[in-house]
């Protein structure tokens, strides 16, 4: 579903240039759990960033459902990220003038989902992951693992093919972290393909596939049996 | 060093009232190196925000070196807070528009350290956490574990009495983490006083102490053997 092919991401700085990723060959398979580890600097995100089309190679090519994304209109690559893709920032990146449940109705909102509909499965989604009672306060009345958490619910909400989730459980206690994952299994389980960036081997166990990056680069590629 | 008596952070919104911190009782020792655990939203924000300085309880008392701080002039308790305390942020709270060297070096601008001074202890800070290959980047080009490292840095340089930090190894990889809670014991066997909030029980191990909060409250507080 996701494929990267000799994809380099090179930064410069002055007469210094960085390779934050370096001739990756990568393949993300429809029904992957895929926990994404490394060392900080590693270029996890990065490589999420690039999967989730926001960020573009240097070199290399980025296929998407068989499609070249470097192709692409802006248009298409809008319509396809909103439908097709579904992103948790390492840093939430939430919206701070609207409330939690406005936040996570914004992919249904560009999607063109009716109002009624639109909150309904937003509170559903905001449910799912523990926060019912928080539905009407601002991100900075939430805290840190509640930001995450709407986060979370924002990018499920859509129902996407692809889940890009970039650290979910880094600012959350062992039980919530479990609750989180359990639920990112149920929707692997019903279909979605669910990619994870993550530092925690407790977390990585709930995982169907493990890769580590290091320097830019994919060092190992390790299928196991989910926890 | 550090005493809350009776202390309570109501937020009242709309009419709900919600205690984010329920008469909490709880003493900080020089030589500590405490953890605070507990679920999302139990409070471990709130509690390290008051004893920070950073927020004011609605009710109770809060003795900082014996000193009460609601007595405090707002200019005094800025210059307590510069002097005494470090702060490492949740969300790290870094400066977008200046490097990571200039965003360590701001408590010591705020003590009036010459220039020259500032700068080698900031560049040995940021070295002292693996950042001495990235001083001169700005924010938006480090990833969120090296972000998170700068926060450290910006939190030691000033030799502060305490350190409050509020997870601060949540985006770093577990080789980074343990180079972390190295350098915080490290600072600890020289005199800081340590009190970090963290979920992950590995990293809790490496404190004298250990308190978790639940609903406000505070519910076990125990000393152990430090990792
Ligand atoms: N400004 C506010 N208005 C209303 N409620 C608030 C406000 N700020 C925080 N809260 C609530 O206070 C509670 C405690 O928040 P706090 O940030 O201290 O939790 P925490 O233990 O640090 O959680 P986490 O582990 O998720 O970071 C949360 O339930 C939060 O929703
Ligand atoms: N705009 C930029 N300019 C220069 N270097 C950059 C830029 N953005 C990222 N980098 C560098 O690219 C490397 C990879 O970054 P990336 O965010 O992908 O790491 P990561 O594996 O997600 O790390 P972490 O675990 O700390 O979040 C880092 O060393 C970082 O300093
Ligand atoms: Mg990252
Ligand atoms: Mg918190």
């Amino acid at each position: 579903v996701m494929k990267l092919e000799k994809v380099t991401r090179r930064y410069t700085m002055g007469d210094q240039t960085l390779r934050a990723l370096d001739e990756v060959d990568f393949e993300a398979w429809p029904g992957d759990l895929l926990a994404v580890m490394g060392t900080s600097g590693s270029g996890k995100s990065t490589l999420l960033n690039v999967l989730g089309c926001l960020d573009r190679p240097t070199s290399g090519r980025y296929l998407l459902d068989g499609q070249e994304v470097s192709s692409m209109s802006r248009d298409q690559l809008a319509r396809v990220r909103n439908r097709t893709i579904g992103f948790v920032f390492q840093s939430f990146n939430l919206l701070s003038r609207t409330s939690a449940l406005e936040n996570v109705e914004l992919p249904l909102l560009y999607a063109g989902v009716p109002t009624a509909e639109r909150q309904r499965r937003s509170a559903e989604a905001l449910t799912q992951v523990g926060l019912r009672e928080r539905m009407l306060h601002m991100p900075n009345q939430l805290s840190g693992g509640q930001q995450q958490r709407v986060a979370i619910a924002r990018a499920i909400v859509g129902r996407p093919k692809v889940i890009l989730a970039d650290e979910p459980t880094g600012n959350l206690d062992s039980r919530t972290s479990v609750e989180v994952m359990a639920l990112f299994q149920r929707l692997w389980r019903e279909g979605m393909t669910v990619l994870l960036v993550t530092h925690e081997p407790d977390i990585a166990a709930y995982a169907s596939r493990v890769i580590t990056m290091r320097d830019g680069k994919v060092k190992s590629d390790v299928r196991q049996e989910p926890r």
